[in-house]
């Protein structure tokens, strides 16, 4: 894992 | 997703509920900022983008990568610029009569200009998605400004303003929460942008908070602020 970079919320 | 994320979501979700009801049964949007409902069609706009790359991989029958999250949040993506469209539209059409514009005299470049300068300087990668993205973080975080000025003006909200605002600052708060849960429980999980903007956000509606449960306490139809 490098930059851990989430999308994943509202 | 946990428990403070679904919370969160539902209270978004809920905030645009009571406020179009509120429109609809008053037949008026007296007190509610246009200019800040305009800034949250700008910032879903800007951050969910990514609705195209999920429907590109819908019509072209990728579904390798959609998961269950991704049905969840493309479903209240869909809702959330719907329902923001249709708020400025119904405060635009049929309720423009009603509008506070004459008290809402918040100047939107005194936001939109540094959220935009921002998200050219910090951002986790110089794409003009993620660009847009972090510029709708930003965005979002101060986006309530021009409705806090005039409820500052108006002096107090109706009962359901009231309650509509503390929906969309408590969602924030909620986010906040979830996110040490999900800092604590998920090993590479880190987003600081989201983070320091969400903490601002949630920030700005501490005195509304404050004003909120004062009145909820004293049992109050309105919240009315010092004079």
């Amino acid at each position: 894992p490098g930059v851990i970079y989430t999308h994943d919320e509202l | 997703m946990n428990i403070f994320r679904i919370s969160a979501d539902l209270l978004h979700l809920a905030s645009f509920f009571i406020l179009i009801f509120k429109m609809k049964a008053t037949k008026s949007c007296k007190g509610i900022s246009f200019k800040t409902q305009l800034m949250y069609t700008l910032v879903f706009t800007c951050r969910y983008l990514d609705l195209f790359h999920v429907l590109g991989m819908m019509i072209t029958f990728n579904f390798a990568h959609i998961t269950g999250l991704t049905l969840y949040n493309t479903f209240m993506k869909i809702l959330f610029l719907a329902a923001s469209y249709y708020i400025v539209y119904l405060m635009r059409t049929e309720l423009k009569s009603t509008s506070d514009d004459a008290r809402d005299t918040f100047v939107l470049w005194h936001i939109l200009a540094p959220c935009a300068v921002l998200a050219l300087i910090f951002n986790a990668q110089f794409t003009i998605l993620e660009i847009l993205w972090t510029f709708s973080i930003y965005l979002e975080a101060v986006a309530v400004m021009p409705q806090l000025m005039l409820l500052i003006e108006t002096g107090e909200a109706d009962s359901l303003s009231s309650h509509y605002m503390f929906a969309v600052g408590g969602y924030r708060a909620l986010y906040l929460v979830n996110w040490v849960y999900r800092y604590a429980t998920e090993p590479y999980y880190s987003n600081w942008i989201a983070w320091i903007a969400g903490f601002v956000q949630t920030a700005l509606f501490g005195d509304f908070f404050y004003y909120y449960f004062v009145k909820i306490m004293s049992g109050d139809a309105a919240l009315k602020l010092p004079t």
